[in-house]
């Protein structure tokens, strides 16, 4: 097993989900 | 555990771990009638300055107790409970002279606020939630998160105190239609907040704006995970779970602490390291604590064990002493000490 199991990974990832999640 | 998984999971050999790193600072007594169930250290201010005090709780009582030059400890302040017995201490980080409190029969019924008014130091509790309260957190930035109630009709609230305890601020999180039975702060991010629910999902919040972002279902072999600790770094999340529920398995005995591997953006985890007794002791998790990356458990049969987890090993094991079991144990987080308790109000404090 890997990190590339993961996949593709995000540094800015609170703020990306922030941005597609509901209000 | 995949078998492609046992061999990045490191058990230890017996010689490895260092009984010699737990060293007893101090200890005392608590002459209370009832169970011990919890201890805490928390900084308290006295006339101007502020201490780093020892909080412990009976099911009836709740004392605070302040460090003398002696190395000795001097109990200061205490609150009486005689409706609802007192389950667990819920610290408040980065507010002084607060404490809050758990009360409950095995489940949880009320949350209280401890403090002393400022002009007499007289003891005071205010009630801050009740009803059917299935978690609750103290956060940094003077905030608590609870979660009462279950499935559809759950309710997630964050509650902000001023800096002196007292006036407050109320946010609501969006439920994720499941029970959560832990909830979890993430490390260097004061926005993200974590939940384990029990159908075996991690979920993650912004505290800021309320939103549920996104829901990562764990591997399904241990149910009920706690999570202890999480930490963001290099856009993943390191998530420190204990299992309570778990079996022991022929391969690893009883799993203590798991250490995954979360990918947010595509909710994909991994297991890279799994905490297990090293040789030669046997039981399984009873309670536990994290600190940044050093977790102790209390075993059912009495002992404490340490792990460190970028070591990936048990660092050390305190047996009962004077033939009493451990029940209870802390990390400090004024110090760097370990705070071990036992039912009868016997508190040790070592330093690690």
């Amino acid at each position: 097993c890997s990190t590339a199991d993961l996949g593709p990974i995000s540094l800015n990832w609170f703020e990306e989900l922030s941005s597609e999640a509901p209000p | 555990y995949s078998t492609e998984q046992n061999e990045i999971v490191d058990l230890p050999a017996c010689d490895s771990w260092n009984p010699g790193s737990l060293q007893l600072v101090s200890k005392f007594k608590n002459p209370s009638s009832s169970c011990s169930v919890d201890v805490s250290a928390v900084w308290w201010e006295r006339a101007g300055a502020k201490e780093p005090c020892i909080i412990t709780a009976c099911e009836d009582v709740v004392s605070l107790w302040k460090p003398l030059d002696t190395l000795q400890w001097e109990k200061v302040h205490t609150w009486h409970f005689t409706e609802v017995p007192v389950l667990q201490i819920v610290p408040v980080h980065d507010v002084y002279n607060l404490i809050c409190v758990a009360l409950g029969n095995l489940e949880i019924r009320e949350i209280r606020a401890l403090l002393c008014s400022s002009g007499d130091e007289n003891e005071k509790q205010v009630l801050l939630k009740s009803g059917n309260i299935k978690a609750v957190l103290g956060l940094t930035k003077r905030r608590l998160v609870s979660s009462i109630g279950t499935f559809c009709s759950q309710q997630v609230q964050v509650l902000t105190f001023a800096e002196d305890g007292g006036s407050k601020d109320e946010q609501l999180l969006m439920p994720p239609d499941e029970t959560i039975l832990t909830f979890a702060e993430v490390q260097g991010m004061q926005d993200a907040l974590l939940g384990t629910t029990t159908v075996n999902n991690i979920v993650i919040w912004n505290l800021r704006t309320g939103q549920l972002l996104k829901k990562v279902h764990i591997d399904d072999s241990y149910q009920a995970s706690i999570c202890h600790r999480a930490y963001s770094e290099m856009g993943l999340l390191f998530v420190v779970l204990s299992h309570p529920c778990a079996k022991e398995s022929q391969a690893f005995g009883s799993p203590m602490f798991q250490l995954l591997v979360i990918n947010p953006k595509t909710a994909q985890s991994l297991g890279v390291l799994l905490c297990c007794l090293p040789e030669g002791q046997a039981g399984r998790f009873l309670e536990g604590d994290v600190k940044d990356h050093i977790a102790a458990a209390v075993l059912t049969s009495g002992t404490i064990a340490v792990w460190d987890l970028l070591l990936g090993h048990c660092t050390a094991v305190l047996p009962p002493v004077s033939g009493q079991n451990w029940s209870l144990v802390k990390w400090s987080d004024t110090d760097s000490h370990l705070l071990a308790g036992q039912k009868d109000g016997n508190i040790f404090i070592y330093r690690y």
